[in-house]
């Protein structure tokens, strides 16, 4: 299975 | 008061259609400083990020630091209707709910005015931190723009892999497979054409290909384009813009579960 991450998962929130 | 005018009014054409089928609205974020965007998809699979510094305008004027929400369909709208040699003012007074667009030909003798209603935009705010990359590539925009079309012939995702050989870009699928090697350049006559590889760790990381061929409708925007790869994080595509910004791309790789 291939999953497509979320791309907000790598960088943090500000 | 917020007044900036881009002498290339071009580029910005260019900036939207580079970024209209990915995002539906923006914020431009102004400062002193310059102009930043950032925009993800409705899927949150990639993120666009638009760095513009002040002296890419003249003149720039920005009093307070201010939000400008727009839908991409407007602008893409309004924007269409500027010559390519047109100059574009962008001017927006504090309090008021519209952003002005003046586009002036090159000898003065036309201007058009536009109005575009401004938007609330609800977005999250992601802080992109300075990265050490295993693998930077620096190659000819137009090159990558055709691989990524050629390699989406054979199937949706892109094995990137990087070694000491130089670079290979794989796809596979009901029909065949295929792979594309690249090499540094020796010798070129141009800069441009240079084929440049940074190589700190060996890399390899599977992208879906719908979304690079979204990013190389910023191909007009530069003749070159860095691909910047690291184990496990996003990839991250630049298009310089001129010599005052630029175009990223994040997007994230596809794991192996």
């Amino acid at each position: 299975l291939i999953r497509q991450r979320d791309i907000s998962s790598f960088f943090p929130e500000i | 008061m917020f007044e900036a005018r881009l002498i290339q009014g071009s580029v910005l054409k260019k900036m939207i259609d580079a970024i209209k089928d990915i995002v539906t609205d923006i914020n431009l974020d102004c400062s002193s400083t310059g102009i930043s965007v950032q925009a993800m998809d409705s899927g949150h699979v990639c993120l666009v990020l638009i760095e513009l510094g002040s002296d890419g305008f003249e003149p720039y004027r920005c009093d307070r630091n201010i939000t400008l929400g727009l839908g991409l369909k407007a602008l893409s709208v309004v924007v269409r209707c500027a010559n390519n040699d047109d100059s574009i003012t962008i001017k927006a007074q504090e309090g008021t709910d519209n952003i002005n667009f003046v586009f002036e030909s090159p000898n003065g003798e036309k201007t058009s005015q536009f109005e575009i209603k401004l938007m609330d935009i609800d977005s999250e705010h992601l802080g992109i931190p300075d990265t050490e990359y295993d693998s930077v590539v620096k190659m000819p925009s137009h090159e990558f723009q055709r691989i990524c079309r050629d390699m989406s012939q054979l199937g949706d995702s892109i094995v990137v892999a990087c070694t000491k050989d130089g670079i290979q870009f794989s796809a596979s699928g009901d029909m065949g497979s295929g792979k594309i090697n690249l090499r540094q350049s020796s010798l070129v006559d141009k800069e441009e054409d240079q084929i440049n590889i940074e190589l700190n760790d060996p890399v390899h990381l599977t992208f879906a290909l719908r979304y690079l061929n979204y990013f190389t409708k910023a191909t007009p925007l530069s003749p070159t384009v860095t691909l910047s790869l690291k184990a496990e994080s996003p990839l991250c595509v630049t298009y310089p813009i001129g010599d005052f910004g630029s175009m990223k791309f994040f997007l994230a790789p596809k794991i192996d579960d």
